[in-house]
């Protein structure tokens, strides 16, 4: 049964592309076909993973361009659908759509997603109409957040935000939450972290430790895995790639 | 003469909140009358500073409530306009005017601005009707950036997005970039700082250093002139007001 994940939270800069597009790429590594979906104008999932598509998920939206040709194959059994400043033009699409605007994307990637293990969707900062077109499409939400005050202020609206989605969608839940940017020199980040693990419990996931590698693997068009499989970043990904499989045997 | 400034960029994380209020608060310190403007539906200036405005920028731009009952006078000097996720509904406004939507905000805040030596402005990750609301109120764009692959990224896409605005508002020009997250001992860092500078010469400002007394700063609700004097954060946002105001003799 094919496991939708969205990796989202409105708060910017805390590490959703990056967990995004290592949490698929690891999955695909472990044996599983991904479908790694890129719903932010930014557009910067492809650019992490050395693609340049000529369509992606605007393509999909518009029914320009048929669903094969709207998919690029970035890795062996990690397809993506490309963002990028494009999606303005389908989020004007859907602002104008009289009635269930918010089952444009379940619509457009129903026909062909259960050929997927897992699709995960990359999502912007902030919160429009297409972010809530991602959480009608899922059912788990994964959440990093970045050990710090702003951050967790940013989650906190976040939740409060998707319960008023969850009056309507009931099967939507917050699954997981990916503590990010972890330093334990720092004083601060102890005292979020074991905040965190008061108030999620078994949501919270095993934490993301800040790694310079995470930031250097993008300019090299290269995962995590590629570009520093020894290092913090790769072990860490990895323990999150088996936390969502539930499969510590992984690797 | 009111100097309208738009602390931007579209990627998320990089310290626009932070910088704004911090240049805002310093503004109103070395003795300048200055008006924060919050458009995020994020809400985060507020809260850094430690305030709870009842009314804010969505009450002003409906009319529901006058400009001075919108303000708060958050600091000696420093007035806030405070954001919020009531902005999602000034968006829909903005989307539904037939023509000059991009002058809702000018024509809001032109009746009081000239009251001010600077209107400093906090905007939201990514780029929508309200960003343009933005551009086309200020003459001046200060943008920071983390010194990092995916952040550089951002900026090249925010300045196309800007040069397109800038066809039909002359007067608009990207006149800082504050590199942020500055941290020596990563090489990356100096790397690319290097390429910032031989690209935006004298509009780069000094780097604001990695410093975690400004993530502390707002669990406080105090400006990291307030929380902190003599850190390396307090002492960096001190420089960039300097650099804003054009006088370095500044305190
Ligand atoms: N654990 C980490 N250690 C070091 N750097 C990281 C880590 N995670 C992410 N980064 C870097 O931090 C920056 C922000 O990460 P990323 O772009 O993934 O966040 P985001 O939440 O997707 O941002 P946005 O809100 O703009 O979409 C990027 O430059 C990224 O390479
Ligand atoms: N120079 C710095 N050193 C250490 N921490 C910083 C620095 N600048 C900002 N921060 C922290 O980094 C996080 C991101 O900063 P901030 O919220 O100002 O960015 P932003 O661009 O406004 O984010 P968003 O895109 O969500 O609006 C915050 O937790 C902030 O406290
Ligand atoms: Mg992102
Ligand atoms: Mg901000």
């Amino acid at each position: 049964k094919t496991r939708r994940i969205a990796v989202s939270l409105s708060k910017g800069g805390v590490g959703k592309t990056t967990t995004a597009v290592n949490l698929a790429a690891g999955l695909a590594l472990a044996g599983y076909k991904v479908l790694l979906v890129d719903t932010d104008t930014q557009g910067q999932a492809a650019y992490m993973l050395g693609v340049k598509p000529k369509a992606g998920l605007t393509e999909l939206m518009t029914g320009e361009v048929i669903p094969q040709d709207c998919m690029v194959e970035a890795r062996e059994r990690l397809s993506l659908l490309a963002g990028g400043k494009s999606l303005a033009g389908v989020k004007r699409l859907i602002a104008r759509k009289d009635f269930r605007s918010e089952m444009m994307l379940t619509e457009a990637l129903s026909p062909f997603d259960s050929h997927f293990d897992f699709v995960i969707l990359d999502t912007s900062p902030g919160w429009d109409v297409l972010t809530i077109n991602v959480l009608f499409y899922v059912k788990e939400v994964l959440t990093p957040v970045s050990l710090e005050v702003m951050a967790i202020q940013g989650l906190l609206e976040f939740c409060r935000s998707l319960a008023s989605v969850q009056t309507y969608h009931k099967d939507l839940s917050l699954r997981y939450v990916v503590p990010t940017f972890m330093d334990k020199r720092v004083k601060q980040s102890e005292e979020i972290l074991s905040q965190l693990e008061s108030h999620f419990n078994s949501r919270l996931c095993p934490p993301v430790r800040y790694n310079v590698r995470l930031s250097e693997a993008p300019g090299h068009g290269q995962t995590i895995y590629e570009y520093a499989p020894g290092s913090p970043g790769a072990k860490d990904y990895r323990e999150l790639v088996r936390k969502v499989c539930g499969n510590d045997k992984l690797w």
